[in-house]
Order: structure tokens, then sequence, then C-alpha cells
């Protein structure tokens, strides 16, 4: 039996609303520990891991671990009907093949439920190693996103350059090229609205901007989004979850031939 | 020329 009572509803909407269109269909693990997904994109460049910590949720309830297969457009969609101020109590039974979303408003006037098909899906988990990086860049998530958009209307990739100067953001195209440069600014009135370096080494890498776009879904989440960058190794892009978790996306970079 | 590496170059299934 699984009853996980979620009172910011809102978070759970959000998450599917970041990962629906980079993931198709997932396991969503529940466990003592929380509600944890990790699934890469059909094309197996990147990979989403989630975790919602049993603590930030009102009411856990997990008897014994369990996976549940989910298309996470579907999912998406039931979700879509919760209000924003809504409590969200998801269900389960131990071998059961759906999955109850309970909506309650706030003043429990209104209450929903959706029960939903889950799916068998395979899928392996994947091993990921604590790394050492050589650049950490926390920066405002929306600023990250504008930027990721505007470079997308010029080329196809970014390359993320980390150095004394600050974080440095370029591409070219056809049209021509565009560098956008942020300086650590920690001399704000809002913590939020701060970039801070953290540089190690200088490093510099080259990314898919469809799928930074992608993972740029995910701003409404988090003022603040945190990029962690090492040669050699997939970028991690990393949203915190409010206070109880955190929606990390790990981003295979391009090679040159 | 750039080429796409994949996710199960760095990570290992479990």
């Amino acid at each position: 039996m699984l009853e996980l009572r979620l009172v910011q509803g809102s978070l759970l909407k959000k998450v599917l609303e970041s990962v629906k269109d980079l993931v198709n269909d997932a396991n969503f693990d529940c466990s003592a520990t929380g509600f944890s997904l990790q699934a890469m994109d059909s094309s197996h460049v990147a990979l989403v891991a989630l975790l919602l910590r049993s603590e930030g949720f009102e009411h856990y309830r997990c008897d014994r671990n369990l996976s549940m297969g989910m298309n996470l457009n579907n999912m998406a969609k039931m979700l879509k009907c919760a209000g924003n101020d809504d409590i969200v109590t998801i269900k389960a039974d131990d071998g059961g093949d759906t999955v109850t979303f309970m909506f309650e408003s706030p003043t429990q006037d209104k209450i929903a439920d959706f029960e939903m098909k889950l799916m068998d899906i395979d899928s392996e988990h994947l091993g990921i190693p604590e790394a050492e990086f050589q650049a950490i860049v926390r920066m405002p998530s929306a600023e990250f996103a504008r930027i990721c958009k505007d470079l997308s209307s010029i080329g196809d990739t970014v390359v993320i350059s980390v150095t004394k100067e600050g974080v440095k953001f370029s591409t070219r195209g056809d049209i021509g090229t565009a560098n956008i440069v942020c300086r650590q600014n920690t001399t704000v009135d809002k913590p939020e609205d701060a970039t801070v370096i953290e540089m190690q080494e200088p490093v510099s890498l080259t990314f898919a901007l469809r799928y930074m776009n992608s993972f740029t879904k995910a701003t409404p989440l988090s003022n603040q989004v945190t990029i962690s960058l090492s040669s050699e190794l997939p970028v991690v892009v990393e949203y915190k979850v409010a206070e109880m978790g955190y929606i990390r996306f790990y981003l295979a970079p391009k090679l040159e031939e | 020329k750039q080429k796409q590496q994949v996710i199960s170059r760095f990570f290992a299934p479990k």
C-alpha cells in the first residue's frame, strides 16, 4: 500500500511539466527514502533524476518498495486537472495495475480522484558516481532559460566555458555568432538573483541546445539553477524542488571529431 | 564536425 500526501500539489504539476517532453515512459520508484525517478530520453543523450524526499510529504506511507511505470504525458494530463492550491495524494495498492491521484481543494469543498493505468516498463538504473566538478555555476534560473532560448535562435549547440572571467555561453550558426558572459555577482538584494561561480579549473564543453531548452521547463520549480561541469562528464543542470528534493538533468557533451 | 555522445558512455548500469 502506498499513500503519499503532498500539500503543495503544484510542485508535482511543475515536475511533470518539466519532464514530460523529454521522457515518454518512466518508472516512479517509491521507498522509505522518497518518491524518485530516473529515466533517459529516447536517444539516450540526456538523463533525468528526480527525488522528492519522504520528509517533504505531509503523509508518507510506503509499506514496501514499489516501482510504478507511467506514461508521463498521461500523468501530466491528470495532474493538470489539479488546482494550483490543491493537495495531491498519490495512492496505489501493492501489485495493482493502477495509480490514483486525489486532488483536494484547500477548503476541502472539492475532492476529485483520477485513476490512471500503470504500465510495465523495462528500465535499468544507471549508477551515477559522485563526481568532483571543475566548475559549478549557480545563477537565476530565469536568466539561464533566457540565455538558452536566445542562443537557440542563432545556433544548435552551446559552448559553456568557465574561466576566471565568468561563465560564457557561445553559439554559432548560419547567420552569425553569439557570446553571453555572466560574471559572478553576489552583491544583490535577493539571494535568488545572485550568480556564484566556483571554479577549480577552467572548463569548456559543447552541448545540444535542444536539450538545454527542454531542461529549462523546470524553471518554475526554482529561482536558481546549478550547472556543474567537468571535462569528460555529462553536465548536471539541477533545480531544487522546494525543501524536499531536486530534479537533475544530465546531458552528454558533444565531442569534437 | 561534432559527435553527440550518449549517457551510457559515462554511467554504467547498476
